[in-house]
């Protein structure tokens, strides 16, 4: 389903080069449920936001579904990213003037939903996060634990093949992080595919697999 | 040190009153070390901004070194909330346009230091959260972990006499995140206080006393 072939991603600042991440060779099959650690800074957010297709490599290729990412254009790329794959971003990514509804409901204009059934739509996700007292709150007028289920919810509105979650419950308590993981081993269940970035042990002990990268390399990939 | 009587902080929103936190009675001793815990909008990060008079209550008192908070002006506000208090937000709150040096460098300007010694003091601190080859990097090229670095970096640079900490752990992996308490622990043992926000239980259990919020309420304060 994903494979990336000696897959780079080079910044350049202050005149010189620093490779986020350096010959990434991954293969991840439909239905599995991967957990990436790291140290902080070793390139998991650049090499989810490379399997999101949200940017582009500066070397290497990367295959989704068999075709080549590289050479996707708007509207398939558009497609694929709002509807087959659901991205929850590090640091959320709402948008701070729509409510958490709004903010949920937007992915569904790719589903080619009336606006009453977006909002039912939107509705049940919410309520699935806990935030079903929330539906109209701006991300100003929300907790940060709160922000992070929207985007939770947002990224799982669409029922997407690929869930790709960048530390997901960085902000949640353990009873809300466990109602969440829950979420999202139903979503494996129902035969679709999970990566998670983590940090910590007990939510990459849920996951199938442990991709572990340390300075832009894969370190280690180990069955559970 | 702190002390606050039936402090209240109420939301209007959709027509409704939201109480955000209700009638908080604590009183926090010189050189304590608190963790602060409680479920995903429990009220933890309004208490915290109201510990940092940063926001105002709506009814109830804030007594910081015997003062009454809300009858403080500039420049004493300015220089309670820059000098005696240092402050980790949840979302960081970094200035995009400078860099990670600019940032933590910048609660020095009152401390009436010359920007040679500024300089100097941000590098050390940032030196001090493993930041030293992210020095000129701006917040939008750096990872997750690395911003919230430099947040803690900029609320240790004043040596604070007070130091709160909301969720300063989120996004760091285990190894950084002791490096971090480790630091606490080095300004905790130098006489300070520190108030930790947190969600994880080996974060909550290296403070000596846990108050858990629940729904706006203390429900429990405990000697750890
Ligand atoms: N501006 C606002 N208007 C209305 N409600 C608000 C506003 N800001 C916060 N709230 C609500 O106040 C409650 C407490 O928020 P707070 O940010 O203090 O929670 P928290 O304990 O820090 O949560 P988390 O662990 O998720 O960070 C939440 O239920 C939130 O929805
Ligand atoms: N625009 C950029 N310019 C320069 N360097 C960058 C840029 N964006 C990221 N980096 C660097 O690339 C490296 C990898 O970043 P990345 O965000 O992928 O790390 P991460 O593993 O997600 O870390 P964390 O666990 O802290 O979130 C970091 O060292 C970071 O400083
Ligand atoms: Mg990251
Ligand atoms: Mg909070």
């Amino acid at each position: 389903l994903i494979v990336t072939e000696n897959l780079c991603k080079t910044y350049l600042i202050g005149g010189q080069q620093l490779m986020a991440i350096k010959n990434i060779n991954l293969a991840i099959s439909a239905n599995e449920y991967v957990a990436l650690t790291g140290p902080s800074g070793s390139g998991k957010s650049t090499l989810m936001n490379l399997l999101g297709a949200l940017d582009s490599p500066s070397s290497g290729t990367y295959w989704l579904n068999g075709k080549d990412v590289s050479s996707l254009q708007d509207p398939e790329l558009a497609a694929v990213r709002n509807k087959q794959i659901g991205f929850v971003f590090q640091t959320f990514n709402l948008i701070p003037r729509f409510t958490a509804l709004e903010n949920v409901a937007l992915p569904l204009l790719y589903a080619n939903m009336g606006p009453e059934d977006r909002i039912r739509m939107a509705t049940e996700k919410l309520c699935e996060v806990g935030l079903s007292k929330r539906l109209h709150h701006k991300p100003n007028e929300l907790s940060g634990g709160q922000r992070q289920r929207v985007a939770i919810a947002r990224a799982l509105v669409n029922n997407p093949t690929i869930l790709l979650a960048d530390e997901p419950t960085g902000n949640l308590d353990s009873k809300t992080s466990d109602d969440i993981m829950d979420l999202f081993e139903n979503l494996h269940h129902a035969g679709n595919t999970i990566v998670v970035v983590t940090h910590e042990a007990d939510i990459a002990q849920r996951a199938l697999r442990v991709v572990r990268l340390t300075d832009g390399q894969i370190e280690s990939d180990i069955i559970n």
